[in-house]
């Protein structure tokens, strides 16, 4: 799965996401990539987040709705990204996923659960070139 | 401190970066950054995650889900269970352009996509091919299914319910959902995720 976050100069935010869902998957199974709030969420007043991973487990708790309601609150990316994870991580500890969240003036953060690694993709004015960010699980 | 504007995707997925923060750049919408972005990963299928070719279900056909949100209007627009369309996050733009739905699934998403213009055409290739018939040769393993059978753990299908014992649907709700719910998908890794 990709999930995005765009936000223009003037502070607009979208969020998308696009897969092809798990191998094997029982046929009508949707995961959590095109429920929003699940997979991505935009708001202009928070920012935007976007979730990867077991999508089965992760949209039962809109983990990328919380983010951005966090970063509303003027939590910071990083933390807004762990608070969303933290109840799923509570409840399914043997999950896999992670979730970015990027706020209103551009900073981002990350956080993931369960895979070896964890890494994503920014564009921004503060980057010559694309950055890829490692996050330790 | 600002860093906008600003493209930020999971996974390192570099070419959707790219794609996305040159058209931003150049003047393109955010909205358009975002789908030329996602349309990126998916003519390139990102590590066999996005786009045709990969994940089929147990019947052996891939298909694709997408979102696309304004932060400003709260329209959404998404498609899920997409059938032999291959941009699926153009259809689920068109969803949002063209109706006033949020949400449409299965063949008559198909349907829809078809009737906006969008191409038919089959998601397999060789990869997905070999994929299904190496999990048909495995005993399709893994596997989703549980509380059937015959076994899934060791089994193909096609499944029916197995009947529980009637003490367990005398047991407490707490003990009801721990019998249909499991606690992780083993299954679920780099490679293979949502």
């Amino acid at each position: 799965t990709i999930g995005m976050i765009v936000i223009d100069a003037s502070g607009h935010v979208w969020a998308g996401t696009s897969t092809n869902g798990a191998n094997h998957k029982v046929p009508g199974r949707v995961g959590d990539s095109p429920v929003m709030g699940a997979g991505a969420y935009a708001s202009n007043t928070g920012g935007g987040a976007a979730a990867t991973g077991d999508g089965d487990i992760m949209m039962r708790f809109l983990p990328s709705l919380r983010a951005v309601i966090e970063m509303e609150r003027g939590v910071s990316p990083d933390k807004a990204a762990q608070i969303a994870m933290a109840p799923i991580i509570q409840h399914y500890p043997q999950f896999s996923g992670a979730l970015v969240a990027v706020n209103i003036t551009g900073h981002q953060g990350a956080s993931c659960h369960g895979f070896s690694s964890f890494a994503y993709s920014l564009a921004s004015t503060q980057y010559t070139t694309v950055k890829v960010i490692n996050v330790p699980c | 401190s600002s860093f906008l504007p600003i493209v930020v995707n999971t996974w390192p997925f570099t070419s959707a970066t790219k794609a996305a923060w040159d058209a931003l750049s150049s003047g393109v919408s955010a909205e358009e950054s975002l789908v030329i972005g996602c349309t990126t990963c998916e003519v390139l299928q990102c590590d066999g995650s996005v786009g045709y070719g990969s994940n089929p279900d147990e019947r052996g056909e891939t298909t694709l889900d997408a979102m696309i949100m304004d932060g400003s209007t709260y329209a959404v627009g998404a498609v899920a269970d997409l059938r032999r369309v291959k941009n699926a996050i153009g259809v689920a733009q068109a969803i949002l352009h063209y109706t006033d739905h949020t949400l449409l699934v299965g063949e008559s998403a198909t349907s829809f996509a078809l009737e906006m213009g969008f191409k038919e055409e089959s998601l397999a290739t060789n990869n997905s091919i070999n994929m299904f018939k190496s999990w048909q040769q495995n005993k399709c393993q893994p596997n989703f299914r549980q509380n059937v059978q015959p076994d899934p753990k060791s089994s193909c299908g096609p499944y029916s319910p197995l009947p529980p014992p009637p003490s367990k649907f005398q047991r407490s709700g707490s003990d009801r959902l721990k019998l249909y719910t499991r606690k992780s998908h083993s299954e679920i890794n780099r490679n293979n995720h949502d």
